[in-house]
């Protein structure tokens, strides 16, 4: 883990005598490792690096007893830091049905994550209504409708169409009928994809969605950044979800997606069940991604 | 980085960033331009581009990518096992590589022994529909192992020629996941002599270094005998298949470049190369 490989690190360092602020940049690269190993974006692990490097260098870790533990303090700091600090709640309309978008790469896991917080927001005592937007992948209703009788939730679906339109129509009769929540399941789309991120921008146009959830994969690389980047540019993002974290993928991702949209992620799915759904607790994520 | 003239720091760690930037990893990264500056040392280059060129040359030739193992008409059925975690592409991958078959004049039978995911298998029955493929399939929630003893006993019946087997989604730490495919495997081994013919891993290009503990896990598991790089449409690159084949010796087979049936060909070391700048 990174906290053996610092104490090994600052152990040999120790024994030249006291520490330098040179000693401990090597310490520092050390944690470039670690944070890149961990699927972390090059650029956030440089702006990270920097932001903590006053404070590694400082007293707190040159005078220290332990010093490796210091230096972990204050990367788990900055990291909890880095990722919002605390717990950032779903948002629902004081009147009217709250319609919440989830949006993402191809097979990052929307629509399993639209039944889990389907599944949620029923046992809350909500009436969620699912929509079927995905008119392009094969079964992907049928998917939603599957998903949706397994948590007795209603699925409004229109089978092929104008995504908008269902949308559109989705709402009105969720009002009518008086389902509080709206939970738009949209096809995977590539950011570089333009008619069909203007469809989703045209989605949100037409039915002012509270919150846009972003959904991630939790094994995503470096491109994790340009891919948040261009959806919170093009969208306006409210959160995200990450999801896969029941594997052994470091996570890093998050740290990306949160440094470069400053939106927090609301919720982890942690299985492929519709029960498999947590809230995103940063300080879970920080000791997982420091491995 | 094309831009840059001379060999400076800033033209190698410009490198060192669009190879970490691709997923390469560091490890692999660091390894290729330790290499490449000896090998400018050596060879006495001066000019960024006759590093990049050293690059793309040593890097292509570096990838393996053998075809698929071919479609003998001695043993039918031939039989691809299609394995990864979830939502990479397997069920899409196989209704691409079923319509290409299917030009070639091959029968194709489509196994669904995905039984667990919601529609999976009403999924593949539209690919297999839109390939003209037969599908065998069983209720949701059975025995995925059952669909493969069906499906291969129907297509050694009907003299069918090439058989996909579609297998559920599974994080490759997923213990009990993990046996469920061993087993699987050995029903495809007792079913039909030398088979599985092939068995692919599909990897999603966005994925970042835990693509190479799945290739690791999955080849423990279950002999992959190459890889298939979805999503390369996208803007990832997929570079952790270089450590992929450099650690576990495996070969990317074919790439899939979009959600249309026509969207997946031989991989090529040189095209893909080229694309990481
Ligand atoms: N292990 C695990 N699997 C998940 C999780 N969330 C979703 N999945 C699985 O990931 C795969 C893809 O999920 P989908 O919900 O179909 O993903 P999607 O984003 O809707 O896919 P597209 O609509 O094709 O873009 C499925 O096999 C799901 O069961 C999770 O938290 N953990
Ligand atoms: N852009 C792009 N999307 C792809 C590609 N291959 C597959 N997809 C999409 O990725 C999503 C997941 O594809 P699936 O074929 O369902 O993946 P899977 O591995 O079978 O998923 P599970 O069975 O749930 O594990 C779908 O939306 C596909 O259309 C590709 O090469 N490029
Ligand atoms: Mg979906
Ligand atoms: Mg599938």
């Amino acid at each position: 883990t990174l906290s053996d490989r610092l104490a090994a690190i600052f152990q040999r360092l120790r024994s030249r005598g006291k520490l330098t602020e040179s000693d401990v940049s090597e310490v520092l690269r050390e944690v470039r490792v670690a944070l890149l190993e961990a699927d972390v974006n090059l650029g956030v692990v440089r702006d990270f690096i920097a932001a903590i490097r006053e404070r590694a260098v400082g007293a707190e870790v040159l005078e220290s007893l332990t010093p490796a533990q210091a230096v972990i303090k204050i990367v788990h700091d900055g990291l909890i830091d880095m990722l919002g600090g605390t717990t950032e709640p779903l948002h629902f309309a004081p009147t009217g049905p709250t319609v919440i978008m989830l949006v993402g790469l191809q097979g990052s896991g929307k629509t399993t994550q639209a039944a889990k917080l389907a599944a949620r927001l029923r046992e809350a005592g909500r009436r969620p209504l699912l929509v079927a937007c995905d008119v392009y992948r094969p079964a992907a209703i049928t998917q939603l409708t599957t998903l949706g009788e397994q948590v007795d939730v209603p699925v409004y679906e229109e089978g092929a169409g104008d995504p908008v339109g269902i949308a559109r129509r989705a709402l009105e009769q969720a009002r009518r009928v008086g389902n509080s929540v709206v939970l738009l399941d949209t096809a995977g789309r590539l950011q570089i994809d333009e008619p069909l991120m203007r469809e989703l921008a045209s989605l949100k146009a037409a039915v002012s969605p509270l919150e846009s959830l972003l959904v991630v994969d939790a094994m995503t690389g470096q491109e994790a950044v340009n891919v948040a980047k261009t959806f919170d540019e093009r969208l306006a993002l409210t959160g995200m979800i990450l999801t896969k974290l029941d594997g052994d993928a470091r996570g890093g991702a998050a740290l990306s997606i949160r440094a470069v949209t400053g939106k927090p992620i609301k919720f982890i799915g942690v299985g492929e069940k519709v029960n498999a759904l947590e809230e995103f607790h940063p300080d879970r994520l920080v000791s997982r991604i420091l491995g | 980085l094309l831009g840059r003239k001379l060999l400076d720091d800033q033209f190698w760690e410009e490198l060192e960033e669009t190879l970490i930037a691709a997923d390469f990893g560091l490890p692999t990264t660091e390894k290729i331009v330790g290499d490449l500056k000896i090998a400018a040392q050596q060879q006495n280059l001066t000019l960024a581009d006759d590093v990049i060129r050293v690059f793309k040359t040593d890097v292509a030739d570096y990838i393996k990518h053998p075809a698929m193992a071919p479609v003998a008409a001695s043993t039918k059925p031939h039989v691809v096992l299609v394995v990864g975690v979830n939502g990479s592409g397997k069920t899409t991958t196989i209704g691409k590589l079923a319509a290409q078959d299917r030009k070639q004049g091959r029968s194709v039978m489509l196994v669904a022994a995905d039984t667990f995911r919601a529609a999976a298998a009403d999924q593949l029955a539209v690919w297999a529909q839109r390939s003209g493929a037969e599908l065998v399939r069983h209720t949701e929630g059975g025995d995925p192992a059952a669909v493969v003893f069906d499906g291969l006993a129907a297509a050694k019946a009907r003299g069918i020629d090439v058989v996909y087997v579609d297998t559920a989604g599974r994080l490759q730490t997923k213990h009990n996941l993990m046996e469920e495919l061993k087993k699987i495997r050995r029903v495809i081994e007792r079913a039909v002599e030398g088979a599985p013919h092939e068995t692919l891993l599909v990897l999603d290009a966005t994925t970042g270094q835990n693509a190479l503990s799945q290739a690791k896990l999955f080849h423990d598991a279950t002999n992959l005998t190459g890889i298939v790089l979805t999503k390369l449409d996208g803007t990832a690159k997929g570079g952790i298949i270089i450590a992929i084949m450099d650690q576990v010796d495996l070969p990317v087979k074919y790439i899939g470049f979009g959600e249309k049936v026509d969207q997946l060909r031989p991989f090529d070391p040189r095209g893909y190369v080229e694309a990481l700048f």
